[in-house]
């Protein structure tokens, strides 16, 4: 672990008596590794380093009994810090129905993930509606429904050959009419380099204007996450970032990479693949799986 | 980095930038400029765009050099296995290559091995008529190695030339869905001794050091034959194949460059390499 490789690279230099920033220098580039392997993005680990650089050259450390000890405090603080100190969470408007949108990648997570919102509101009492919107993916349509209907929560549909922005329109009428409060729209999976595609979700937020974007990113992503966290957040200004599949042993650099360059709170977490494997982030716990 | 007049500590250091932001990792990437460093005093290269032939032509060799085939049986059934974790692109990947191996005239039969996701079946199904190929399936929660089963029995009594089993998405630490993987090849390999002839791994391109893990677990339940590389119509450059070549021995057979029945190229190492740097 990197708190190991820290006390390791101390270890030696305890017998020659004070420490020198060079000594100090050794053991964080054992920390820069580390950030690296964990996924972080490189432009991020660079700018990290000078801050941990900044209080790791100092008396706290050089003159600490235990420097090591200090070092790792010192990575950690910058780690929670830089994951958020808010409990983020969804707020519903006065103005019912609550619209929440799902966007990100390919394969990252959105249907499954929108379910499991849907199903997180619906147990806290809310009126719940879910629109399907991904008119590309064979059958993505047909997925969303069968996820409604074992929570017995409705899914708007108009099918695959009507635009997702007009479905979601549907949707939002469909779900005034039915006095929802919350409804989660699910849309198609697309490249952050797609301008086509990326100008569909742009026209989307101009149209029915949700409440709260969410970008859904693979806890397993690497350094790409920097780049797809950047453009989605350019093009729609996103209120949270939701990390899934972090029950698999990534550690989740990504988080901090998304995090870092759009400013955005990570709201939940995706656990697993059923319906209930949805939890609130904890920066101080993503901090210290990040250092592994 | 081909601005570059001499090779200085800079030049190596943007080099390493370039490998580590490929996702080839610390390691690996650390490794390689090192040994350039090396080599390029040693042959008395001083010239930027040298050095960096003399980079790519060490990333072909980890990766393999030639272009790596598919062992597919000559007047026989070949059955291909394919496995990797949610959401990489294994379902669509099946479908791309039953595109292209109907186009080359061979009879497919695909089996809808996830009976777990939600329209799982119904996805495959969609693409199956897509492209015109037969669908083996059953119903939501069957146990996927009867399916496995059926469908091989299916390909075997019809004389099909290939069949591809898709699997569901899993999580490598997921013991129990590892222990569900290796029945299915079981399953294959008693039916028909040799199968499945090609087990591959789907890997998506965005995936950071998790996919060495991926690929060592599931190398080490089921062996992989092959990788197919997705998504790499995105901005990822999907570094991590290469210390996967290097340690694991395992060579990338297909990537993915999209979401059509077309979007499936054969690897070619040096393409790949010449990517990297562009
Ligand atoms: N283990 C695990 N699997 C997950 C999690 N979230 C989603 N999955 C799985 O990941 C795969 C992809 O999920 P989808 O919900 O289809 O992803 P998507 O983003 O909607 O995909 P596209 O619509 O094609 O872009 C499925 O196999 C899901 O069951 C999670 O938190 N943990
Ligand atoms: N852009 C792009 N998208 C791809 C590629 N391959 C697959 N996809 C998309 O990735 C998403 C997931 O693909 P699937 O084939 O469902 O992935 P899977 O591995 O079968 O997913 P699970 O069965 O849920 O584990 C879909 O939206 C596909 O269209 C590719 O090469 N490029
Ligand atoms: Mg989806
Ligand atoms: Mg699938």
């Amino acid at each position: 672990s990197l708190s190991e490789k820290i006390q390791h690279a101390f270890a030696g230099l305890k017998k020659k008596g004070t420490l020198g920033e060079d000594d100090v220098m050794k053991a964080l580039k054992e920390v820069q590794i580390a950030l690296l392997e964990a996924d972080v993005n490189y432009k991020v680990v660079k700018s990290m380093m000078q801050d941990i650089k900044e209080k790791a050259i100092g008396k706290r450390v050089m003159e600490s009994l235990s420097p090591a000890q200090q070092v790792i405090k010192i990575v950690n603080e910058e780690l929670t810090s830089m994951m958020g100190k808010e409990q983020a969470s969804i707020v519903l408007s006065p103005n019912p129905p609550t619209i929440i949108m799902l966007c990100g990648l390919q394969g990252a997570g959105k249907s499954t993930t929108c379910a499991k919102l849907a199903n997180h509101f619906k147990k806290e009492h809310k009126k719940v509606m879910m629109a399907a919107c991904d008119v590309y993916r064979p059958a993505a349509i047909k997925q969303l429904q069968v996820l409604g209907e074992a929570l017995d929560i409705p899914v708007f549909f108009l099918g695959d050959s009507v635009s997702p922005v007009d479905i979601a329109k549907g949707a939002i009428e469909k779900a005034k009419k039915s006095a929802v409060d919350i409804l989660l729209v699910d849309t198609a999976g697309r490249m952050h380099i797609d301008e086509q595609m990326m100008d569909e979700l742009v026209q989307m937020k101009q149209e029915i204007k949700p409440h709260e974007i969410l970008l859904v990113v693979d806890a397993m992503t690497g350094q790409d996450a920097l780049h797809v966290a950047e453009h989605f957040n350019q093009g729609l200004d996103i209120d949270g970032l939701l990390l899934s599949k972090m029950d698999g042993d990534a550690r989740g650099g990504a988080a901090i990479s998304a995090k870092a360059v759009t400013g955005k709170p990570i709201k939940f977490l995706g656990t697993g693949e059923k319906i209930g494997d949805l939890e609130a982030f904890h920066p101080e716990r993503m901090a210290s799986r990040i250092l592994g | 980095v081909s601005g570059y007049k001499k090779l200085d500590d800079s030049f190596f250091e943007e080099l390493e930038e370039i490998l580590i932001q490929a996702d080839l990792g610390v390691q690996t990437s650390m490794d390689l400029v090192e040994t350039l460093r090396i080599k390029t005093k040693e042959s008395k290269i001083e010239v930027a765009h040298e050095a960096i032939a003399m980079l790519k032509k060490q990333i072909q060799q980890m990766l393999g050099d030639d272009n790596p085939s598919m062992n597919l049986q000559k007047d026989a059934l070949t059955v291909i296995l394919v496995v990797g974790v949610n959401g990489a692109g294994k379902t669509t990947s099946i479908a791309k290559m039953a595109y292209q191996l109907k186009e080359q005239g061979n009879k497919v039969i695909l089996a809808a091995g996830d009976t777990f996701r939600a329209a799982a079946t119904e996805q495959l199904e969609k693409w199956s008529q897509d492209i015109g190929v037969s669908l083996i399936k059953q119903k939501e929660g069957a146990d996927p190695a009867a399916v496995a089963y059926d469908a091989l029995q299916s390909a075997i009594a019809k004389k099909a030339d290939v069949l591809i089993v898709d699997t569901a998405g899993r999580l490598h630490t997921k013991i129990n869905l590892m222990e569900e993987i290796k029945k299915i090849k079981r399953v294959l390999e008693r039916e028909l001794p040799g199968a499945p002839h090609e087990t591959l791994l789907v890997l998506d391109a965005s995936t950071g050091q998790n996919a060495i893990e991926q690929a060592k677990l599931f190398n080490k339940a089921t062996g992989i034959t092959g990788i197919v590389l997705t998504k790499l119509d995105g901005s990822a450059k999907g570094g991590i194949v290469i210390p996967i070549a290097d340690r694991l021995d395992i060579p990338v057979k297909w990537i993915g460059v999209g979401e059509n029945k077309e979007d499936l190229k054969p690897f070619n190492p040096k393409d790949y390499t010449d990517t990297l740097f562009s």
